[in-house]
């Protein structure tokens, strides 16, 4: 490219090792050292700084693409259905908990559904996370049909009157064939039991991990709709980088973060203090 | 997909009768971008070019090409691709799937440590069947004391593989995994596994209790269980661990899925330490001893 002379390569390597270690990806990595190319040759930057600020602004930018109007509103009277899927052990459970805080802090009536009825402990997980926080938890037994005892929590909310259902569903890899299936039969049946439901299908993605992130969200979207993305761990080393990829292809917002394992440790993503870690 | 590195290396290889220096390191920026899309460390991404591009320099000059001692007429593409996949395996060798056990009568301990969410406490289950298979008397310790339920998840397991769990509410894990070598000795159980709690490397408090327990239970393995999708963080992971208690091993879960897995690789190039066992599914039944060849096509792709 014609700019070599304005941008050195040592800039190019320094930039590239800042945004492949930070799991940004061929791709997107790509796309951004274009656009600063671009830039360079527009306004023929030669000053570091300058270029940086570039790549921040068009990080910004990529994250500011993933528009936020997904999700629906419920009836008038019925209650808000949340569903919270991912691969194993990204933290979906401790998320759904950590969003049941927030909730009953605001004054709502929250109701959770232990639709994980595969893994050992998983409904006395999202229990004690219930006696936790102040929401009751509805679940079946271990080995249940998940299908059933998601529309049995989903319709109780209704008697119940809880105004935000929490619907934890089992970790499952998107490869999958037989588990993604039953994902979809889980989320029909949510509608079954309130006409709407799920209003949001948040993907919890962890934050430590590389590219095969992209393939997830790709899968989960196609199966369920996402309407957002819950980042956790990213109170460890891992920067999260992945995501810029998943928003370049996929348009889906990141909701909120996960930085802790404690109830509190649960914030809205903030795409400008995201960005600022990323290139830290 | 736009890069698919190795794949195009080969195809824009083939038919050639001789490769020059301009034309193999063409080929390594597609191994490059392969790799880093697989999720190997940028750092190690480097050092593995390195070593090939040496390598196929060296050797690539001639038509009729040594290949694993043998004489033989090899086009240089396909021995390019050769060098790439043995220098890959030779990375992640050499094989060491063994546990350690005591010599004698002592009792085995094993140590699984981990971030959180990685996989510890079913490949904890994984390990046992498997030694109980081999006829030995394993004692779970459930040396996770703070996750909700993790107590519940273990004994779980446990009862699904008729194998003991060691709980005492209330106690530190460091004076639990103790205890739990007397309960051993008492009930004579030959190996003990202590599953921990997940916990980050910047977490120093937690850090320095694996330290503790290590310090008192003095395990003969300890193992670092590493989830097949880590990015670039599998570096500075498993860095910490091993700088921290000194590895014997690494375990990577989750290979059932489609992660290229390039995190085993970061992970034996920076701490040296064998990959031991694959996990390959959430039963209890699935994991495998390591071999480099499936997993070097693997991240290659
Ligand atoms: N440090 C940190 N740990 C977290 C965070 N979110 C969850 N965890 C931990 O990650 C581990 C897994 O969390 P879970 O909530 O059980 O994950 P999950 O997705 O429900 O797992 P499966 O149901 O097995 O698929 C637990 O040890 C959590 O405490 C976070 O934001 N930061
Ligand atoms: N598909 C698949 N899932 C796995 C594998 N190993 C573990 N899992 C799943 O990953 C999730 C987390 O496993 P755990 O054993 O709870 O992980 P952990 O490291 O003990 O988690 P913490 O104690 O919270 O740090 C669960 O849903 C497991 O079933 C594997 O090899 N393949
Ligand atoms: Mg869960
Ligand atoms: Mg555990």
């Amino acid at each position: 490219f014609a700019s070599k002379k304005t941008i050195d390569d040592s800039l190019i390597d320094e930039i590239e090792e800042v945004l492949f270690t930070a799991d940004i990806g061929v791709k997107t990595a790509d796309r951004l050292l274009n656009s600063v190319r671009e830039a360079v040759d527009a306004k023929s930057l030669s000053d570091p700084k300058e270029v940086w600020k570039t790549l921040r602004s068009e990080a910004r930018a990529i994250l500011d693409g993933a528009t936020d109007t997904r999700g629906t509103l419920p009836k008038e009277g019925e209650p808000k259905v949340i569903m919270v899927l991912g691969v194993n052990g990204t933290g979906k459970t401790t998320s759904i908990g950590k969003l049941a805080h927030r909730f009953v802090n605001e004054g709502h009536t929250v109701q959770l559904v232990a639709g994980d009825t595969f893994r050992a402990a998983a409904a006395e997980q999202l229990e004690h996370w219930g006696r936790r926080v102040g929401a009751k938890t509805v679940r079946g037994k271990e080995g249940a049909d998940p299908a059933s005892v998601v529309f049995d929590g989903v319709e109780s909310a209704v008697v119940e009157k809880a105004d935000i259902v929490l619907v934890d569903t089992a970790g499952r890899l998107h490869t999958q064939k037989n588990l993604m299936e039953e994902l979809k039969k889980v989320r029909r049946v949510m509608g079954r039991a309130i006409d709407g439901a799920p209003h949001e299908v948040l993907m919890v993605l962890d934050a430590t991990t590389g590219q095969n992130a992209i393939q997830q969200a790709t899968m989960f979207n196609e199966a369920t709709d996402v309407t957002g993305i819950i980042l956790t761990k990213l109170d460890g080393t891992a920067k999260g980088g992945v995501v810029l990829g998943v928003c370049d292809a996929l348009h889906i917002p990141i909701r909120y973060i996960g930085i802790g394992e404690r109830v509190a440790d649960l914030k809205d993503f903030d795409g400008a203090e995201f960005v600022e870690a990323l290139f830290a | 997909t736009l890069y698919r590195g190795f794949k195009s290396a080969k195809t824009k290889l083939t038919g050639k009768t001789t490769l020059d220096e301009t034309q193999i390191k063409e080929a390594l920026r597609d191994v490059r971008l392969s790799l880093l899309e697989a999720d190997v460390e940028f750092s190690v991404v480097k050092t593995f070019l390195k070593n090939v591009q040496e390598k196929a320099v060296g050797e690539l000059v001639t038509t009729t090409i040594k290949h694993k001692g043998e004489k033989k007429k090899v086009s240089p593409a396909d021995h390019f691709i050769n060098i790439c996949h043995d220098e890959l395996a030779a990375l992640m060798g050499p094989v060491d799937t063994s546990i350690n056990f005591k010599k004698g009568s002592g009792i085995t301990t094993i140590m699984m440590v981990g971030l959180q969410g990685a996989g510890k406490t079913t490949t904890t289950g994984k390990i046992a069947n498997k030694l109980k298979a081999e006829g030995h008397k394993p004692l779970l310790v459930a040396a996770d004391i703070y996750r909700p339920a993790a107590i519940d998840q273990l004994q779980v397991l446990g009862r699904q593989l008729n194998i003991p769990v060691f709980t005492i509410p209330n106690v530190a894990p460091p004076d639990l995994c103790e205890a739990a070598l007397r309960e051993a000795r008492f009930d004579k159980h030959d190996v003990v596994i202590f599953d921990t709690a997940g916990r980050l490397t910047v977490d120093e408090a937690l850090m320095g209790e694996l330290s503790d327990i290590k310090d008192r239970a003095r395990p003969d393995n300890i193992f670092l269980v590493l989830d097949a999708m880590t990015g670039q963080d599998a570096v500075t992971t498993a860095k910490s661990f091993d700088q921290r208690l000194d590895l014997t091993g690494c375990i990577l879960t989750k290979l059932d899925g489609d992660a290229r897995g390039g995190a085993a690789l970061s992970v034996k190039a920076v701490t040296g330490k064998p990959i031991k066992f694959l996990g390959v599914g959430e039963q209890l039944d699935k994991l495998e001893e390591f071999r480099p060849e499936g997993l070097a096509g693997r991240i290659l792709g």
